[in-house]
């Protein structure tokens, strides 16, 4: 298993 | 001019307790309905987001919106230096590069201050979007952290299963494995006692065990934690602070590579 980003996930406001 | 008050210095110590393990700095974003904290740990796997709400505190006066970066080792530092039943300030001019704690003693015969330097943080700000959650537990902090305690010690990922029968805690190693169940509470005498589980859709997720821990050092803020689930996104881990506001973590899954 691979630890995946919270930043792939929420978008930069 | 910004100024907060809180009556008692113990769940400012307890907030930053539960930060200051994933954040070394963080931007408080003061504004008339409250503050803020959102920010990422140093790996970009997980998201602290805190919020206090104005009208929770003793005293709340934002004349203008300011965002105040701040090293959370220091300001732990500082908190260190307050009684647990000490009144705390929290005060800043508009534009100041300092912000100032004032802890005033019960009896109102110690009073100290101290000024922390703050900081310019270019961190990224995350829109979170609103999600539906196919499964919300709400069981014990305490046996939360208790579970993430004991299963770390077999791998350095759990597996959160999630059905209409209980949510089942997993972890599996070169040691061995371990399965920690939990059914839904049917009789309910102590609400904080109670595991509660709505669920539409059942949910298998895998996380490090090394950030649930880390999320488990909010416990001191609440009997309860919330915990919610969807398929291939981020677990949010919830703690309350009484009528203060409460504490988000985000956590991203493990994904198959």
């Amino acid at each position: 298993m691979a630890q995946s980003s919270i930043t792939s996930y929420f978008s930069t406001r | 001019m910004f100024e907060a008050r809180l009556m008692n210095a113990t769940i400012l110590k307890k907030i930053l307790d539960a930060v200051k393990d994933l954040l070394n700095e963080g931007t408080f974003d003061c504004s008339d309905s409250g503050i803020q904290l959102q920010a990422m740990d140093n790996s970009h796997v997980s998201l602290v987001s805190l919020t206090l709400r104005s009208d929770s505190f003793d005293k709340f006066r934002c004349d203008r919106n300011l965002s105040m970066g701040m090293n959370l080792g220091t300001m732990a530092k500082i908190l260190k230096c307050a009684n647990n039943d000490d009144t705390v300030t929290i005060k800043a001019q508009d534009n100041a590069d300092t912000v100032t704690f004032m802890f005033e003693s019960q009896n109102h015969e110690k009073v100290s201050d101290y000024e922390m330097k703050l900081m310019n943080l270019d961190q990224e700000h995350l829109g979170i979007p609103d999600t539906d959650y196919s499964c919300v537990v709400r069981m014990p902090s305490m046996e939360f952290a208790r579970i993430c305690r004991d299963l770390a010690q077999f791998s350095e990922s759990m597996v959160i299963c999630c059905t209409k029968e209980g949510v089942k805690f997993s972890a599996s190693g070169d040691l061995g494995s371990a399965n920690v169940k939990l059914a839904q509470t049917s009789n309910v005498d102590k609400e904080e006692e109670a595991v509660i589980i709505e669920m539409q859709e059942p949910v298998t997720l895998t996380f490090a065990c090394r950030y649930l821990n880390a999320f488990t050092k909010a416990t001191p803020l609440c009997n309860q934690v919330q915990l919610s689930m969807s398929a291939d996104v981020p677990l949010v881990v919830e703690y309350r602070i009484s009528d203060l506001g409460h504490i988000r973590y985000y956590l991203a899954p493990k994904i198959e590579e």
